[in-house]
C-alpha cells in the first residue's frame, strides 16, 4: 500500500517556480528548508487511480506558531471547520496532514468525525495535542476520506518523516490530484544578520478562484 | 482547490504572523484565478517554528517584519504563480498587473477581473490579441475610472492608450501570444487606469479545449 518517500517525485515533475526577484536567495527544498520541520509523502490506498502517493505530513520539532487562511466559500469541507475551530483554540501547531483523492466536502457530522478520528489517531502517534494537528483534504468533493487506508497508513508516514529535501519533494507530490507539476520552494534571506528560511508547497489546477480569509 | 503549507524558522509573535499571512495570501493565492470556481477546501496553513535565532518579531512595521513580509509575500506569490501556469488545460500563464488606481485593492481587483474572463482567456488561447475584451473585463471589476485614461499593453505591444484603440502591429502581437502559448510561458498585460499610486497583480490561465475535457471525466 505504500511506496517510500523518494520515488514520490517521479509520478510527476517539479512544477518551475516563477518566484520575484528580491533580495532573498532561491535554495533547495520546499517545507523542510527551515529548521525544525520534517516532511513525508506516501501512497495510502485513498486515490481511485494509480498509486502516486496520496497522504503528506509535514512536522515541526517544536510548537510552531500557526496561520490559517481558508475559503469564505459557505459550505466549508469538514476538515476546514475542523482548522478553523483548531486555529481559534490555539495560535501553536506541531502537524499538517494532508490526503488527495477525497475532499471531504458536503458530508455532514460523518465527515467531520472522520476529521476528529484522523487527528486523535495522528496525535496519539506523534504524542502532542489533538489541538496542534490541523487537517487538509483535496480531491473529489462529496465523498467521505478512505478513513482505514488513511490511519493504517498513519505509522508508516510518520516513519517516512524527514527533514531531507526528498521528504518536502514527497510531500509536494503526495497533495497534488490533476496537477501535471508538484508546487515547491525554499528560499533565504538575512534579517538584523541572521539567516531566516522559508519554505512551501502547493498544491492546486482547477476549481482555482480562491478567496480566503 | 488550492492547498498549501508554508514553513519558516523566523521568531514571530503569533498576531503578527497571522496578519502577515493574511497579506501575503492576499497578495498571492488570492490574486491567482483558473476558471472562476471557489473551492470548499482552499487552505493555507503558516507554520513558523522561532529556531533561527533571529530576534522576535512582534511590531508589523519594523523593518524585520517588512523583510519578512516582502519575503513570504515572494515565496507565496511563487508557489501562487505555479498554480496558475498549471491550470487545467492551459497553455500559458497570464500575469496582469494594473498601475494608477486609488489602492492597492482596487489595483487588484481590475487585475483579477481581466484574469478571470473567461472571454479574455479564450481570446489568449485563440492567439487573438482582443484589447476590447481585456478592457471589458476591466471596466466591470466594479472599481470606477476614467475610460479616457485606459490604456492596455501586451507585451511590448500598446494596444489602446487615452481611452483609444491604437494602430498596432496585429501579427506581431498575435505572435507574441503564440510564442508565449507554444512554450508554456508567461503572456503579460498591463493596464494602466489612471495616475493614482495604487498597483496590483493578478495571474490566470488561458482557457482551452481541454478544460472543458478534463472537468467533464473528473466527476462528484
Amino acid at each position: 500500500m505504500s511506496s517510500v518517500a523518494n520515488e514520490a517525485a517521479t509520478f510527476i515533475p517539479a512544477a518551475p517556480i516563477f518566484l520575484p526577484q528580491g533580495p532573498w536567495k532561491q535554495i533547495a527544498g520546499g517545507v523542510t528548508a527551515a529548521e525544525g520541520f520534517k516532511a513525508a509523502g506516501m501512497y495510502g490506498g485513498l486515490r481511485a487511480l494509480g498509486q502516486k502517493p496520496d497522504l503528506a505530513l509535514v512536522t515541526c520539532d517544536v510548537d510552531a506558531v500557526a496561520a490559517g487562511t481558508f475559503t469564505k466559500n459557505v459550505v466549508a469541507a469538514a476538515p476546514v471547520l475542523y482548522c478553523k475551530s483548531v486555529l481559534e483554540k490555539s495560535k501553536t501547531a506541531r502537524a499538517v496532514l494532508i490526503n488527495a483523492g477525497q475532499a471531504n466536502a458536503a458530508t455532514g457530522d460523518a465527515g467531520y468525525q472522520d476529521v476528529i478520528d484522523c487527528s486523535n489517531a495522528l496525535s496519539k502517534l506523534l504524542q502532542v495535542s489533538p489541538d496542534e494537528i490541523l487537517i487538509e483534504s483535496t480531491g473529489v468533493i462529496g465523498q467521505r476520506i478512505k478513513k482505514e487506508p488513511l490511519l493504517n497508513s498513519l505509522p508508516k508516514l510518520i516513519s517516512l518523516l524527514s527533514t531531507s529535501v526528498e521528504g518536502a519533494d514527497a510531500a509536494s507530490v503526495a497533495i497534488t490530484t490533476t496537477d501535471l507539476v508538484s508546487k515547491s520552494v525554499a528560499v533565504e534571506f538575512e534579517v538584523g544578520g541572521t539567516r531566516i528560511r522559508i519554505g512551501g508547497m502547493a498544491k492546486g489546477s482547477g476549481m482555482i478562484h480562491p478567496n480566503m480569509g | 482547490t488550492l492547498l498549501g503549507v508554508i514553513t519558516t524558522d523566523a521568531l514571530v509573535d503569533a498576531d503578527a504572523w497571522r496578519k502577515m499571512v493574511q497579506i501575503a495570501v492576499n497578495r498571492s493565492f488570492n490574486q491567482i484565478t483558473v476558471d472562476g470556481d471557489t473551492s470548499t477546501n482552499d487552505t493555507i496553513v503558516a507554520l513558523a517554528s522561532g529556531l533561527s535565532g533571529s530576534n522576535k518579531i512582534s511590531a508589523l512595521h519594523s523593518p524585520e517584519a517588512k523583510q519578512l513580509q516582502a519575503c513570504l509575500d515572494a515565496v507565496m506569490q511563487g508557489l501562487a504563480k505555479s498554480i496558475a501556469w498549471d491550470g487545467e488545460g492551459a497553455t500559458c500563464l497570464i500575469e496582469v498587473s494594473v498601475t494608477g488606481a486609488s489602492s492597492e485593492a482596487e489595483a487588484a481587483k481590475i487585475a483579477r477581473s481581466v484574469a478571470s474572463s473567461s472571454l479574455t482567456k479564450a481570446a489568449i488561447y485563440g492567439r487573438d490579441p482582443n484589447w476590447g475584451r481585456i478592457a471589458c473585463a476591466a471596466g466591470y471589476a466594479g472599481i470606477p475610472f476614467d475610460s479616457n485614461a485606459l490604456r492596455i499593453a501586451l507585451g511590448d505591444i500598446l494596444l489602446m492608450d487615452g481611452g483609444q484603440p491604437l494602430s498596432f502591429d496585429r501579427s506581431a502581437a498575435s505572435n507574441y501570444l503564440k510564442e508565449a502559448g507554444d512554450a508554456h510561458g508567461t503572456v503579460k498585460i498591463q493596464i494602466s487606469i489612471g495616475d493614482g499610486p495604487g498597483t496590483g497583480v493578478a495571474w490566470g490561465c488561458d482557457l482551452s479545449y481541454d478544460y472543458v475535457k478534463i472537468n467533464a471525466e473528473y466527476t462528484t
